[in-house]
């Protein structure tokens, strides 16, 4: 089961998740009191980079037109921006006394965190462009609504020429989100419910304008052409849903699924 | 242990640059 649900943050926080844990475990080995080397140049790059992401961070926080972004991001940032002053700390300590061990148990807490605070804006990040992906979902989906009240061909057209981008795009962003994850059942359903999206849209427009046609010959059999176009809607409206729910997925649990 | 120590660091370096890019494209 993979731990990061998307390929771009897996490729980011693996490496450092990997070296943390395996830098913890020679922390201990190295309890018997083995002299620190002097970390100052490195931590001094590190702390370099977390003050320019710091301040790009609050300019996001300040120009975002999405407020749970806004609301996610401080703390994350402020995790990040403690953490490194950790590291700074336990490498002027460790300057002093290369055996201090309180320091290198700082060392060990501030990677901690920058792992943890970066692991926040990644993930604050990637739901806001989940969000923007849901959203777009639902334009369509409340489009699809309007199938009800077309009655005439030139409505139709109309129709077929305004969600045509919608869904284009629609499409487009759930099939590279498709591709970012990590998560084999959710890539699964996402392609399963695109496949189902695909079928479906010709069929309800064939379905309107069989309607239309029987309307407005005034057939008896508009109703029960009226009952397709509505089923076919509600199975489109369906496959839209059920992206939607797996795009809030994130977790690897099975009880997500059913 | 002196290597692991820097190894750290860098990646973290490294990781902290790939985040602000993260922001930087989505932004752009």
């Amino acid at each position: 089961m993979p731990v990061f649900h998307t390929k771009t943050i897996e490729s980011i926080l693996e490496p450092v998740a990997q070296q943390v844990s395996r830098l913890v475990i020679l922390h201990e080995e190295a309890e018997d009191g083995n002299a620190m080397p002097d970390l100052s140049q490195s931590v001094a790059t590190v702390k370099h980079a977390v003050d320019n992401l710091i301040q790009i961070g609050y300019e996001t926080v300040n120009t975002s037109d999405d407020s749970i972004l806004k609301q996610d991001m401080p703390p994350a940032l402020q995790r990040v921006e403690e953490a490194a002053t950790s590291l700074l700390e336990a490498s002027n300590m460790l300057k002093e006394d290369p055996f201090f061990a309180p320091a290198r148990k700082k060392l060990i807490n501030g990677s901690r965190g920058i792992l943890q605070g970066t692991s926040a804006l990644l993930l604050a990040f990637d739901e806001s462009e989940v969000r923007k992906i849901i959203a777009q979902c639902r334009r369509v989906l409340e489009y699809i609504g309007i199938t009800e009240v077309i009655e005439s061909m030139d409505d139709l057209v109309t129709f077929v020429k305004n969600i045509s981008p919608g869904l284009t795009r629609m499409t487009k962003q759930v099939d590279d989100r498709e591709k970012e994850l990590t998560h084999q059942v959710h890539k699964d359903i996402l392609l399963r419910c695109l496949e189902e999206i695909k079928v479906l849209t010709p069929v309800l427009i064939s379905g309107i304008k069989t309607y239309i046609q029987l309307l407005s010959s005034n057939s008896p059999s508009s109703a029960d052409a009226k009952n397709n176009r509505d089923h076919t809607c509600k199975a489109l409206g369906v496959e839209i849903e059920e992206i939607i729910r797996v795009l809030q997925l994130t977790s690897a649990g099975e009880d997500d699924i059913e | 242990l002196r290597v692991g120590w820097e190894q750290l660091l860098t990646s973290i370096a490294r990781c902290i640059n790939e985040v602000e890019n993260q922001i930087l494209t989505r932004d752009s």
